[in-house]
Parts: structure tokens; C-alpha cells; sequence
């Protein structure tokens, strides 16, 4: 998180906040809600209180213009710059305006006018732009749902205000995991098309052969319809499809679409009622097997009969040795099985049938 | 004389014009006109700082992923305190 120079911030925490004008795309009582529900997500985690008038000059004016509007700062038609605010301080300080070429909307098309609103607010407070991508202060716009703020936001505005006295119970969004940290661990690995997608909590790094600095991004950005949270993932390159688990559900993704028919239950796959989770998937390019790993067994995927080959589970302890007996993630290349658990990598020789090599799980994002 | 030298492409210079309005507008660099060579110097040493900001890979380079960040829709505040 950053904060303005100086740590510009309101002397009280009693703001005032009034409404100029509204948006013809939205019910005035949906404004209404908006603003005040976007004021809300600050005084749920500070000791801030916003206090609604409606004449005379309030710390906080809100209003809707185009183009230059009156502070010299204009805006530029629809898309591109969606508002912007003032930081705490006396005249325009404080001051929030959104830029009425755009479309504001209560859901997820177009510009969530509570999100935006949200986002203003935390710089009409004090809060500068995060290069979190996760955190609510990040300036690009990204549409989420539940409680907008995370770790990162709660840490900057209290070192502004301090915590909420009567706080109650919420759920921020977790800081954006760094991929060199040395801790770090995997919650799946898959291919696509040429690309290496490795997923972690609410994000996923992707990887090109000819892009040096891995991407990171939310999940939801790229499939707002899978979970925010991806277990086990695999490429069936036959298919052109990546199967994507979350708890008993899985999804098919033809590159960055979902496939029809989908989500559909794992038992279909002719594992047992009893898993209720797959920690990793890996496909055997060569056999056309898929590998599937739960706790500390595994099962065997045949593509080609789409049914689960007899014999298993098998325990991967005994099946490949040296790597320990559970697994997070999986991915195959050239012979070699890569296995990642916690923050460790084991490579593994099909034909050696032995790890022939451990590194940290991120050295693949080159730290 | 011949000149192997070509006009710029209208993308190319789409893209530049694109740069210089954001870098202006959210990463303070100056407007109006500089000294040959010491704009090009800064754009460079802004592009960092916004490729350094959003976590791509600093190149001081117009590259595709930083075009692409530019376009996106977002928050007039500045990235840079000032």
C-alpha cells in the first residue's frame, strides 16, 4: 500500500460526505446505496464515521461530469479514466468525481459503480495506489465480489486511523502471494497451449517460453466462472481442453472459454464418493494417462476409454519413491515428472523410476 | 540520396502517443517539448517506473504487455505521489 506525501489524512475521523448530482444509468436510491456502502467498507475497519449532507460544503463532494468538469483534471469519454479523487484536505481535498461517459452499473457489467466508489474513497481517505493486483487500492479496474478490501488495504488505512473499536467479524482479501517467496507453494500446475499456468489462492502466474517475467493475475479476470480457489489442473492436448478441480468439481476450459456441460462431479471419473478432493493432475503425454492425487494415494485416468484403469489406488510413496506421500501439484515434460509439494520441487525419471533431482517449487517462476 | 530511413508506422506512433499521455497524466512526466535525446531518456526512465509499479518486466520498452496495461480502464489518481 502507499499513502499520499506527508501522510495526508483527516484531522477527525467524523467526514462529512454530499451527493451534486447522479447518474442517469442508475436509480438515485441505488447511487445512494452505492456511496454508502463503498463508505462503509472504511469505517468497518477504522474508527471512521461518514455523516450524509445535503447543502453547504461536506469534506467529501461527490459527483458525476465529462470531460473537463471543472478542477482542470478532464476525463476522456467512455473506457480509459473512470474517476478520480483528491486527498484528504481542505477546498477540493476530499472531493470525488466519476466520469459520467462511462456506464455505471450495480453488477459486473461494464463499471461497478459501488467498486469504483470504493476504490475513490480510499484516496479521498489517504490511500495512494497499491501494486498489489489483489488489493482494492490497485488502479487498474477489476470487478469482485464479497468484502473489496484486502490485507493489504486494512494495513494501510489503519496505519492512517488505527483499527475499528467496535469491529466486527469480515473477511479481507489475502495479499497477493511474491513468487520468490522461499516458502512459497503450488496449488496447481498445467499447461496450455505452450503456456505453463500455475495457480495460487485467489491468483495464477503465466508462464511463456518467450516472456522472461512470469504474469501474474486474479482467476477471475481470465475465468470469472471458476472458483477462486483451483486444487488440481491438467492439459489433455488430444482434447485441446484443461481440466480445472475445485472441491468434487471440475471444469473443461477450451483455451479461455468454458466448455458446455460444465461443471461437472469428479466421481464421474469413476473416483470413489470419499474423495472430496484432488490434490494434483498431471497427464502422461506419452501413456495418455492421466495421474490423479489424493492424500497420500493416486489414481490412473485412461483419455483414450475415459475410464479409471484397475489396480488403483496405488500409494505414491511406493510408486515414486523419495518424494515424500502427498503432492500439491504435478506437471510432466519430456520424461521427467516434476512433483511439487510445500516449497519443494522433485523431478522424477520415468525411465530411471527415481527423483533425479529436488529444487525450490518457484525455481519454475526463476528465482 | 537514398534513405533507408522509414516513416513511422501510424500503430507505432499510436502507441507512443498513447505512452506519453499516460506517463504525463499518471507518472508525472513533464509535458511540452524537452531536448532531443533527453525525452526519449526519460519516456525510458518512466516506462520503469510504471513496468516497475505493476510488476512487468522493466524494460523501459513500449512492449506489447505495456501497451496493453496502458489501455485498460482505471483510476485517474496518479500512480506516483506527488
Amino acid at each position: 500500500y502507499n499513502h499520499f506525501p506527508r501522510d495526508l489524512k483527516w484531522k477527525t475521523t467524523n467526514v462529512t460526505f454530499r451527493i451534486l448530482n447522479y447518474t442517469p444509468d442508475l436509480k438515485k436510491k441505488v447511487v445512494d446505496r452505492a456511496v454508502r456502502k463503498a463508505l462503509n467498507v472504511w469505517s468497518k475497519v477504522t474508527p471512521l464515521r461518514f455523516t450524509k449532507t445535503f447543502d453547504g460544503t461536506a469534506d467529501i463532494m461527490i459527483s458525476f461530469g465529462t470531460k473537463e468538469h471543472g478542477d482542470f483534471n478532464p476525463f476522456d469519454g467512455p473506457e480509459g479514466l473512470l474517476a478520480h479523487a483528491y486527498p484528504p484536505g481542505i477546498g477540493i481535498g476530499g472531493d470525488t468525481h466519476f466520469d459520467e461517459d462511462e456506464t455505471w452499473t450495480e453488477d459486473y457489467h461494464a463499471f461497478n459503480l459501488f467498486l469504483v466508489a470504493a476504490h475513490e474513497f480510499g484516496h479521498a481517505l489517504g490511500m495512494a495506489h497499491s501494486s498489489d493486483p489483489g488489493s482494492l487500492m490497485y488502479p487498474v479496474y477489476s470487478y469482485a465480489k464479497g468484502f473489496p478490501l484486502s490485507e493489504d488495504d486494512i494495513e494501510g488505512i489503519q496505519s492512517l486511523y488505527g483499527e475499528n473499536p467496535d469491529h466486527e467479524k469480515f473477511k479481507p482479501k489475502p495479499i497477493a502471494p511474491e513468487k520468490c517467496d522461499p516458502e512459497l507453494s503450488f496449488d496447481a500446475i498445467t499447461e496450455l497451449r505452450g503456456e505453463t499456468i500455475i495457480f495460487k489462492d485467489r491468483f495464477y502466474w503465466r508462464l511463456h517460453p518467450n516472456m522472461p517475467e512470469p504474469e501474474q493475475t486474479l482467476i477471475k479476470n481470465t475465468w470469472p466462472e471458476i472458483p477462486n480457489k483451483v486444487d488440481a489442473a491438467y492439459e489433455n492436448p488430444e482434447r485441446d481442453v484443461v481440466i480445472i478441480f475445485s472441491g468434487i468439481k471440475m471444469w473443461a476450459l477450451n483455451g479461455y472459454t468454458l466448455v458446455d456441460g460444465y461443471p461437472k462431479y469428479i466421481h464421474k471419473l469413476g473416483l470413489p464418493k470419499t474423495v472430496r478432493k484432488i490434490d494434483a493432475a498431471v497427464n502422461i503425454r506419452d501413456t495418455g494417462k492421466t495421474l490423479l492425487f489424493v492424500d497420500e494415494e493416486y489414481w490412473s485416468f485412461d483419455e483414450q476409454t475415459g475410464t479409471m484403469d484397475t489396480g488403483y489406488p496405488r500409494s505414491i510413496e511406493d510408486d515414486f519413491p523419495g518424494i515424500g506421500d502427498e503432492v500439491d501439484a504435478a506437471a510432466y515434460h519430456y520424461g521427467y515428472l516434476n512433483l511439487y509439494h510445500e516449497h519443494t520441487q522433485f523431478e522424477y525419471s520415468y525411465s530411471a523410476r527415481k527423483v533425479v533431482r529436488i529444487m525450490r517449487a518457484n525455481s519454475i517462476l526463476n528465482c | 540520396a537514398y534513405s533507408s530511413a522509414k516513416p513511422i508506422s501510424t500503430e507505432e506512433k499510436d502507441k507512443a502517443v498513447l505512452a506519453k499521455k499516460y506517463l504525463q497524466r499518471f507518472y508525472g512526466m513533464p509535458a511540452g517539448l524537452q531536448r532531443p535525446g533527453k525525452s526519449s531518456d526519460l519516456m525510458q526512465q518512466k516506462i520503469r517506473e510504471m513496468q516497475e509499479f505493476f510488476k512487468l518486466e522493466v524494460t523501459g520498452k513500449l512492449d506489447d504487455k505495456t501497451v496493453e496495461l496502458m489501455e485498460m480502464a482505471r483510476c485517474g489518481v496518479p500512480d506516483v505521489a506527488e
